[in-house]
């Protein structure tokens, strides 16, 4: 089957989308087909790949609209799917996405909704990616529910260890109520400084709960990754001798093998 | 009237806490009476403060849920409200605050909840400062409500620039339905290096376009900031000497002149 993979943490900015993107675009690389599902009303994978999205009668808040009423998928999926210069393909996030709560508060079962999107497509692809918004909300449970493996980024900073047992706790309601085949794949440590005293005892922290779920690959601190996005191109691509995108590379070799 | 300010910006990671809580410290180290509202279910703040919440009877979901009811809120507030090591006052966050949104589907103005507890016990204050999560949703809603200013950490990176519309648009439906007094006071440069070129970029991007609301003071990347919550104390209080607690208090005199 398809590995179908969730970047999530609900602590913000500890490097999601940054992730995402470059994961994405480095199997591309490798001539795999992949898909990147950009669930942040922030849009900010559609951007950062240089997608922008302007058809406004498709986007993922509708095709999730329309799996809630049980319409065909299909077409939808067609008209929202575009493909980026990094030869990533992109289902792109809209801001209207922040009211998909709102819309979904009597319909049965809308933890599935963006598994069943995905269902009717999953064969096209070699990989799947879910981008997420930095929230537990409804959003990055659907992601929980659809996706078979999760990268955790996690910043080597204390406010981030806060937030991971509450993510833990939320991986292990979705386990045990939507999705049994769960599991988390890798936890990445990213902007780390492995010279600095409290980056070393949070990444000895998670060596010590995680233990082989701990990536080998930690991503540095590099300009070239906060820079790339505003070309709308990933850093492995644009600026592939830098040494973000080598640590990109070396966990997508680790992914791979 | 006492300044009540909400410290936003629905992009993850920015330094919105880390604001929050060295300008509360700032504040209450020179003998003004603070509090420090954390309206973030991560907690950051709390924890940030050394308040680790332990009283499940008496939390800011059980203020707004009581409010919601036309309770009376005194014997709460009383509860929930704990003085800090650094001299701030704080009503903690709990993860349980995540579920607002589920409890209020059917109330009525749920956008005006924290505005109504805050003015039972805003005359015992100098200052008001919320902590906010990283989105727009009814928590953020009911600090753009409830407070007269608004402080916007900014990373000087080219996501943060993305962002910002959908907040500014945001504050203004804010403004036109339910506080016309609310204002933007500050827009901060957080982790900004002014040698590099991007962040030039952004700085002078964000200058041409809020002008006088742009702070003079930016906050530099420095350790020390994003060492001292594991400690669970301010840097302002904790390392006074450090880069990252003199720019709060530059920040913190811009604010009082
Ligand atoms: N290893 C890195 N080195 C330098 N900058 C980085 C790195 N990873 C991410 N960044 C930058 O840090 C900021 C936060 O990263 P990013 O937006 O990917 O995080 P996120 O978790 O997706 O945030 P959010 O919670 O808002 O979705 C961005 O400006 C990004 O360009
Ligand atoms: N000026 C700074 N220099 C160095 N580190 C900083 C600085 N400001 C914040 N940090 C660190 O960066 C991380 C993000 O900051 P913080 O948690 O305050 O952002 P936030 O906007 O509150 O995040 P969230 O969106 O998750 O609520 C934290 O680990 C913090 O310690
Ligand atoms: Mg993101
Ligand atoms: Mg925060």
């Amino acid at each position: 089957t398809v590995p179908i993979v969730g970047v999530v943490n609900q602590k913000g900015g500890v490097g999601k989308t940054t992730t995402a993107i470059n994961l994405a675009a480095g199997f591309a690389r490798r001539g795999l087909k992949v898909l990147l599902i950009d669930c942040d009303p922030q849009g900010n994978a559609s951007t950062g790949l240089g997608v922008t999205k302007h058809n406004p009668n498709a986007t993922l808040l509708k095709l999730l609209l329309d799996a809630a009423d049980e319409k065909p998928l299909d077409q939808t999926l067609k008209d929202c799917m575009l493909e980026s210069a990094d030869g990533v393909f992109v289902i792109p996030a809209s801001s209207d996405l922040a009211g998909l709560d709102g819309y979904l508060s009597q319909s049965v079962g809308k933890e599935f909704l963006l598994k069943e999107a995905v269902a009717a497509i999953e064969q096209e692809f070699e990989w799947i990616i879910f981008d997420s918004p930095p929230s537990l909300g409804i959003l990055t449970i659907n992601i929980l529910t659809a996706c078979e493996g999760l990268i955790v980024p996690v910043q080597s900073e204390f406010y981030a260890m806060e937030g991971l047992s509450q993510l833990l706790k939320t991986v292990q309601s979705v386990q045990k109520r939507m999705n049994p085949r769960l599991k988390i794949v890798k936890i990445v440590l990213t902007m780390h400084d492995p010279r600095s005293r409290s980056s070393q005892q949070v990444s000895k922290e998670l060596q010590d709960y995680f233990g082989d779920s701990m990536a080998n690959a930690f991503i540095p601190r590099n300009i070239r990754l906060s820079e790339a996005p505003s070309f709308g191109h990933s850093a492995v691509t644009l600026f592939p001798q830098s040494k973000g995108a080598e640590a990109y590379e070396r966990l997508i070799e680790e992914l791979l093998a």
